[in-house]
């Protein structure tokens, strides 16, 4: 899933079946991606993947792999900050960032343009307003 | 196309990592 999702590097993901996608999207950079991924999202976005489950994910660890934030800002400030690192020559993995941009679209818009030239990959539920938007079918 | 899984299924996946 997140290699198709892969180009262009954000995307709203929209429809009756976004949020299994998504999920499914989470379970998959965790679990199988071989680039291991840091995988960023906020504790009201797990719950909504998991079904209000998310302290059951949290708890996991993934090796430090999983960042869950309370609020957007704290996650656009973690995110804002290891941009610097990068560009300043710290190595990192790919980073996947599940969010919900709701009236929130113009600051996630600025940290993903932040982020232009580094390894983001950025999945919104719901509708995109700056960028491309799937909607995920069943097989 | 993608295949579903239920909650569950997603978080012992999760756990067995």
């Amino acid at each position: 899933l997140l290699r198709d999702i892969a180009r262009p590097v954000h995307s709203g993901i929209a429809g009756a079946f976004a949020n299994d996608w998504l999920r499914a999207a989470f379970v998959e950079a965790l679990v199988s991606d071989e680039r291991l991924p840091d995988v960023i999202t906020t504790r009201h976005d797990l719950d909504l993947m998991f079904c209000g489950q998310s302290s059951q994910v949290i708890a996991h660890g993934f090796n430090e792999r999983l960042h869950v934030f309370e609020a957007l800002e704290e996650v656009v400030e973690h995110l804002e900050a290891k941009a610097d690192d990068i560009r300043s020559g710290q190595a990192a993995p790919t980073t996947v960032w599940f969010a919900t941009p709701g009236d929130d679209a113009d600051v996630i818009h600025q940290t993903i343009e932040y982020w232009a030239g580094l390894d983001l990959i950025a999945l919104f539920h719901g509708n995109w307003s700056h960028g491309p938007n799937r909607h995920p079918q069943p097989a | 196309l993608f295949t579903t899984q239920p909650v569950s299924e997603s978080i012992a996946l999760l756990q067995q990592s």
